[in-house]
């Protein structure tokens, strides 16, 4: 699971039985009392309600519902808890909704109506891609195995002053192995962080920061039977390689460490200019060994949505 | 591309958590994604009576320790950049 916190704007990713929804309150608080930023909804109907500039919330269908706590077992119940706080609020089913592999999403409209200086341009060039894997090749998941021991807290405290840390030295030589570090051609040589963690007994995630302000992040659960693996990320592509590298080759990129049987991709763009969304709207024989079964195209209040989703031939 | 001195740079981690952390019961890979832009940019951000600026990263480690504490999430690490912090956290 990861979380990224710029000055304006979190992103929160977490997988297996977490419940995310329910951090809303709080943040919210202190986002008030800290920061002093009234984010609740001016009109009479929707008072004890938020408004922030925006909200996205979506999910993959889970594979295991019924393990979920709380509201995350549903999705019309997380709906139902997201427009008690928030205001003007909409929910998506994208996908068949008669297989068990289609894509929820929440989305607030803009609001338009924040005090905002005349100098507080907008970045229209925002996008984010998302590439959600299942049935991974079992061979290409094992990569993400650890065999290193869990510690009792006494050994781990023991060991403090010695020893490495193990989980994120296994994460590093993990990101090394599979070449997840090279997604992007940095050919602009922007400044790269990067943070691993191998989990064990399997199990991986990663964050890796590029030009200081975009990120891509990385999510595995290798078992056979459940497997799957997530790459999100918001790194302009055209800027960080020169013009030289595009969505479809970050795409394969990542397709050939993982090699699923399922995919679907979701990528959010500002406008239907933008050369990322021209190109994977017209995606077909560019993505090889894998057949696209639905592309599915929303238009959501400023931005604009595109889901494809791709079996393996 | 990773250099090793990545993995010297973190501005926190728990070495505890990250020793102890077992995943054997781990099943769901299918993340729930949540994303609040509260203003639309850095530049839009209100500044207070005194002409400073308050922003997210202000927010100090522990808060969000505890807002994550919410959501069943524990922090493993923390990398900082001049733009960013990014959060590596359990589960």
């Amino acid at each position: 699971s990861s979380l990224f916190v710029c000055d304006h704007k979190i992103t929160l990713k977490t997988c297996g039985t977490t419940t995310t929804l329910f951090c809303l309150e709080e943040l919210f608080r202190i986002v008030e009392e800290e920061l002093g930023w009234d984010m609740r909804a001016k009109k009479e109907e929707n008072v004890g309600k938020y408004h922030p500039h925006k909200v996205f919330y979506s999910r993959r269908c889970f594979m295991f519902p019924l393990k979920q706590r709380s509201i995350h077992k549903r999705w019309s119940d997380e709906i139902e808890y997201l427009n008690k706080f928030f205001c003007y609020g909409s929910s998506y089913l994208v996908g068949r909704s008669d297989q068990s592999n289609h894509w929820n999403l929440y989305v607030t409209e803009t609001n338009k109506n924040m005090n905002i200086t005349d100098d507080c341009g907008e970045d229209d060039e925002d996008e984010t891609l998302e590439i959600l894997m299942t049935e991974l090749d079992q061979t290409c998941a094992q990569q993400f195995s650890c065999k290193r021991e869990v510690k009792t807290v006494e050994q781990s405290q023991q060991d403090e002053n010695t020893s490495e840390d193990e989980g994120h030295l296994s994460g590093y030589k993990m990101t090394n192995a599979t070449r997840l570090d090279r997604v992007y051609n940095n050919e602009k040589n922007v400044s790269f962080h990067h943070d691993a963690f191998a989990f064990t007994p399997c199990g991986y995630s990663s964050n890796i920061i590029m030009d200081e302000e975009y990120y891509y992040t990385l999510h595995v659960t290798p078992e056979k039977g459940w497997s799957y693996a997530s790459f999100e990320s918001n790194v302009p592509v055209r800027h960080v390689s020169n013009n030289k590298q595009d969505n479809i080759s970050v795409i394969n990129h990542v397709l050939s460490v993982f090699q699923p049987r399922d995919l679907c991709i979701t990528f959010f763009c500002k406008s239907m200019d933008n050369e990322s969304f021209k190109k994977l709207m017209k995606t077909s024989g560019e993505i090889p060994n894998y057949t696209k079964k639905d592309r599915i195209i929303y238009d959501l209040d400023d931005y604009h949505l595109l889901y494809i989703r791709f079996e393996r031939n | 591309t990773v250099t090793i001195q990545e993995l010297t740079n973190h501005s926190y981690i728990d070495h505890e958590l990250s020793a102890t952390l077992d995943s054997t019961e781990a099943f769901e890979g299918p993340e729930k994604l949540l994303e609040i832009w509260f203003f639309p940019h850095r530049h839009c951000i209100p500044k207070d009576e005194n002409g400073d600026m308050k922003t997210l990263r202000s927010i100090a480690v522990e808060k969000w320790v505890a807002i994550l504490k919410l959501v069943k999430c524990e922090v493993l690490s923390i990398k900082s950049t001049e733009k960013m912090d990014a959060f590596l956290l359990s589960e």
